[in-house]
C-alpha cells in the first residue's frame, strides 16, 4: 500500500509547497511511483509542476465535494513517475460546503481507500496542505499515515508548532490512531545566521529525532524554479537546494524500507 | 474618524504580521495614537508585542464572538502609543462559529463603529490579517477604509494577487463600498537577486501608483526583534528594517494628509 505523508504546518510561508513538490520529484527520480494531492486553494503545488490554472478542469475540489472516483482526477506531470490531483481556488468554499457533512474529516481518506489498492500503485502519496488548521488541513491528517511538518528557521515559526503538535494528537485519538509525524524538516536554514542556529539547537534539543538530519538550506535556485514550472532537481540539478532534497527523499525512504 | 487599515494577503508568510506591527510601532513614534487588532489565531502579532499566550484573558475572540465592547478588550502595549487587541487559538473556530449569523461578515465592523468615535482617539488601526480568505479577514476587508497588501519579492506570491484583488472587489460590491486598496508593499526584497528585481518591475508595470514606492528589504533584524518581544524600531532602530518601515509610515500619513 502507498505510503501517504501530508506536508502540514498552519505558520505561512514555511516551505510546505516547496517541499511537497521537490520531495515528490526527488522520490520519483529513485524510481518510485509518486502522487501529488494539492490541497491548498492558491494551488502552488499545481502551478509549480507545470499544470496551467486555466487546465484544472478536475481537480480536489471534485474529489471532495462531488466525491469523484480518485483515479478520475488524476493526472500526469512532466516529471516521469509523478502524477498530481491539482487544486483549484473553489476549493476554499470546503469548509462551508462540507458543514452539514458528518463525515466531513474523512472524505479524503475514505477517497483515497475506496480505490483499489491494486489501481493505486503508488509507492507514495504526498499531500499539499493550506496554512491553516482548517477542515482541508484535517482531511489531510485523518487520511495520512504520517505527517511532514516543514519548520522554518525563525521566530514565529517555532511559536506555531506546539498547536500544531496539539492539533496531530487530537486526530490521532479521535479518527486516526497510526498518525504518526514523519519528522520536521528544517527549511531555508542560513548557517550564518545566529537565529538559524538557535532554532536548529531548540528543535533538536526539545524534539530529538523527530527532526531529520537533513536540513534545507536557504537557496535562490528554490525559489526560482516554480518560475519555470518545474522542481529544484529538473531546473538546476548541481544547486544545494536540489541535493537537500534528494538526501531528505534518500532519508525517508532509508526509515521506511 | 482613525483610519481602519486591513493588512492582508493570502499567501502564507509575506511579511503581514512584521508589517502590521512594525507599521504600527512607526505611526505611534511619530505620535499618532493606533490599535493595533491581531486576527490571526496564530497570535504572532501579539507576541511580538509581548503579550504572553498565556496573558489573553481578553481577545479579539470576545469581540467576534461574544459581541463584547470593544473597549473592554483593548489593551496597552511597551509601546507608548500603541495597545492592542489581542488573539488566541480560538479564534481558528470563528468560521464554524460564526455560520449561522446571518451578519457574520459585519462584525468587526459594528464593533469599531458602535464604540463611540470620542472614545476611539486612535489616528490608525491596523488589522492583521490570518493567511487566508475566510470569514476573518473578510472581516477585516468590510471593517476597513484600505487594505495594505505585502507582496513578497517571490514566483508564488504573485500568483495569488489576482485572486485577493477578485475578493477586495467583491467585498466593495456587495458590504463596503469605500474599500480601496491603500498599497502594495514589496517585502523582504534582495537587490541582489533576479526574482525580486523581476517582481518589482511586474508589479510597477501592471500596479502603476497602487505599489508602494518604500520597498521594505529582507533584513535579518526584522525576524530577530519579534523573539525580543519588541518591534524593529525599539530592537535595532539604526537597522534597514526599522528605516524602510519608519519611512513607509511617512508615505502613508503623506498620502492620507
Ligand atoms: N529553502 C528555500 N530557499 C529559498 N527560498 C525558499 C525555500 N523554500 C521555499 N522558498 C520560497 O519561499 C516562499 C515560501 O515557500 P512555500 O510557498 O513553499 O511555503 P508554503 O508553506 O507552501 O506557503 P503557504 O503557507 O502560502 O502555503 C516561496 O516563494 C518559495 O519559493
Ligand atoms: N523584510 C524581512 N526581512 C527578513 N525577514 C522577514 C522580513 N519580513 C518578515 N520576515 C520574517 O519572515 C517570516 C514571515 O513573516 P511574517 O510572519 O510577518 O509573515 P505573515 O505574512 O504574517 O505570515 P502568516 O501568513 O503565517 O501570517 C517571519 O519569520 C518574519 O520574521
Ligand atoms: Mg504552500
Ligand atoms: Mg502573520
Amino acid at each position: 500500500a502507498p505510503k501517504i505523508l501530508a506536508v502540514a504546518n498552519q505558520k505561512g510561508g514555511v516551505g510546505k509547497t516547496t517541499t511537497a513538490i521537490n520531495l515528490a520529484a526527488s522520490f520519483a527520480r529513485s524510481g518510485a511511483a509518486v502522487l501529488l494531492i494539492d490541497l491548498d486553494p492558491q494551488g502552488n503545488a499545481s502551478t509549480g509542476l507545470g499544470i496551467a490554472a486555466t487546465d484544472r478542469e478536475k481537480s480536489s475540489y471534485d474529489l471532495l465535494i462531488d466525491k469523484v472516483n480518485l483515479q478520475s482526477v488524476i493526472r500526469r506531470t512532466e516529471i516521469a513517475g509523478l502524477d498530481i490531483v491539482p487544486s483549484t481556488v473553489d476549493l476554499s468554499s470546503a469548509d462551508i460546503e462540507l458543514i452539514s457533512n458528518e463525515k466531513r474529516l474523512s472524505i479524503l481518506r475514505d477517497a483515497i481507500r475506496l480505490t483499489s489498492i491494486k489501481e493505486l500503485e503508488y509507492q507514495y502519496i504526498l499531500i499539499d496542505c493550506p496554512p491553516s488548521l482548517n477542515l482541508l488541513t484535517l482531511n489531510a491528517l485523518v487520511a495520512c499515515d504520517g505527517v511532514l511538518i516543514p519548520l522554518q528557521s525563525e521566530f514565529f515559526a517555532l511559536e506555531g508548532l506546539s498547536q500544531l503538535m496539539l492539533s496531530i494528537r487530537e486526530v490521532r485519538q479521535t479518527a486516526n490512531p497510526d498518525l504518526r509525524i514523519e519528522g520536521i524538516l528544517l527549511t531555508m536554514y542560513d548557517a550564518r545566521n545566529n537565529l538559524s542556529q538557535q532554532v536548529e539547537t531548540d528543535a533538536r534539543h526539545n524534539l530529538g529525532d523527530l527532526v531529520f538530519s537533513t536540513v534545507i538550506p536557504r537557496n535562490v535556485r528554490l525559489s526560482e524554479a516554480p518560475s519555470f514550472a518545474m522542481p529544484v532537481l529538473d531546473y538546476d540539478p548541481k544547486s544545494k537546494g536540489a541535493k537537500a532534497y534528494l538526501s531528505l527523499a534518500e532519508e525517508i525512504m532509508a526509515r521506511n524500507a
